[in-house]
C-alpha cells in the first residue's frame, strides 16, 4: 500500500471554543511538519530518520508540549522525555528528565545507537548529551512567560478544587481546561 | 506531547514521541512517552505513538496492546487501535496515532481533541483537532 505517516501534537481537553489565534498556528505547524515528513519519505529517507526529523520540528515549535513548548513541573522546572523505536530490529532509545537538551528525541536516538542501553535519565542523560555534543541550551530557554502562566493557572485550579472540597473522581480526573484553551494533558 | 509514526514503501516502520510531561507534575515523574510499549512502540506489524494522561496509558500498556491485538488476534490496525482507545484506557485520557506495515493509518482518541495529521502514498491526507 505504499508509504504512510501520521503525527500528533497532543491530545486532551481541547475546547471547541479554542480561539482562532491559538488554533491556526497549531494547524499550520501540523501541516508544515506533515510536509517535511512526506518529502523525507518521498526522498527514500528511512522511517527512523523521518520520525526523528518530524518530532524535532514539533519540539522546536513553542505551541506544543515538548522541547521549546514544554510545560513546567510543580517546582517551575522543565523535565523533558522522549523515545524512538525501529520496528524491524525493535532497537529503541529513551531519555527522561532532561532540562537543557534542545531535542530530546535526537538524544534518545543516540542512546539507541551509541550505548548498549535503552534508557538514560536525569544527570546521566544530561552527561551523555554533553559527551555526544548535541545542541544544549540554558534551561531558561524552555521557561517562557506562557508556561509560567500555565503552571500558575494549574496550581490555582488545584487550590480552587480544594477550596470547593469537591471530591475529584478517581477514574475521571478533573482535567481543567484553562483560560488559554490549552489542555493540561500530555 | 508530540509524536510521529512512519512506514516506507518496503514496510519498514518507526515511531517517535517527545514530551514536556504534565503541567504541575512532581519533579522526577516519568510518563508514558519514554516507556517502551506504553507511549511508544514499533515492531514489524505497526508503529504506535500515544498521548494523553501518562499514568493511564502506562497502566494500559497502550502502544504494545495495539501491536499485540494485531499479532495474536489478527485485528486490523484500525480495529486494534480503536479497541485500545475505547476499552483499555479510561475515557478522556488517550489519543493514538499508528501506521501498519501495509501502509494503513489510524488516529483514534477518547479525549475532546487531538492535534493530528496524516498522509499516505495514495494521496490522501488529513489535518485535524476534534
Amino acid at each position: 500500500m505504499g508509504w504512510a505517516i501520521a503525527l500528533h501534537g497532543g491530545a486532551g481537553d481541547i475546547p471547541l471554543s479554542l480561539p482562532l489565534e491559538r488554533r491556526e498556528p497549531r494547524e499550520a505547524a501540523l501541516r508544515y511538519c506533515l510536509e517535511i515528513g512526506v518529502s523525507a519519505l518521498k526522498a527514500n529517507r528511512s522511517p527512523l530518520d523521518v520520525v526523528e526529523l518530524v518530532v524535532c520540528e514539533l519540539e522546536n515549535n513553542p505551541h506544543f508540549n515538548a522541547g521549546r513548548g514544554s510545560v513546567l513541573t510543580n517546582k517551575g522546572t522543565v523535565e523533558m522525555e522522549a523515545c524512538i523505536m525501529d520496528g524491524n530490529t525493535k532497537n529503541c532509545g529513551a531519555v527522561s528528565g532532561v532540562s537543557t537538551v534542545a531535542n530530546a528525541i535526537s538524544l534518545a536516538r543516540l542512546v539507541m545507537e551509541k550505548t548498549p542501553h535503552i534508557y538514560l535519565a536525569f544527570d546521566g542523560a544530561e552527561a551523555f548529551a554533553r559527551e555526544q555534543g548535541v545542541k544544549m541550551v540554558d534551561e531558561n530557554h524552555f521557561i517562557t512567560p506562557e508556561n509560567i502562566e500555565r503552571l500558575k493557572q494549574a496550581k490555582e485550579a488545584n487550590r480552587v478544587q480544594i477550596d470547593y472540597t469537591q471530591p475529584i473522581q478517581k477514574d475521571s480526573p478533573d482535567e481543567t481546561v484553562l483560560a488559554n484553551g490549552d489542555s493540561q494533558l500530555g | 506531547t508530540v509524536g510521529c509514526v512512519a512506514v516506507d514503501s518496503e514496510g519498514n516502520l518507526a515511531a517517535a514521541t517527545s514530551t514536556g510531561g504534565l503541567v504541575n507534575k512532581m519533579v522526577g515523574r516519568i510518563g508514558d512517552t519514554p516507556i517502551i510499549g506504553s507511549g511508544t512502540y514499533a515492531n514489524n506489524l505497526c508503529a504506535v505513538s500515544a498521548t494523553g494522561k501518562g499514568e493511564a496509558i502506562i497502566r494500559a500498556t497502550a502502544a504494545r496492546d495495539v501491536a499485540a491485538l494485531m499479532e495474536y488476534k489478527g485485528l486490523s490496525l484500525e480495529e486494534a487501535a480503536a479497541y485500545v482507545v475505547e476499552k483499555c484506557v479510561p475515557k478522556g485520557n488517550v489519543g493514538i496515532i499508528a501506521v501498519s506495515a501495509t501502509g494503513e493509518v489510524t488516529m483514534p482518541f477518547n479525549t475532546t481533541g487531538m492535534f493530528r495529521a496524516c498522509a499516505t502514498e495514495d494521496g490522501s491526507s488529513e489535518v485535524g483537532i476534534w
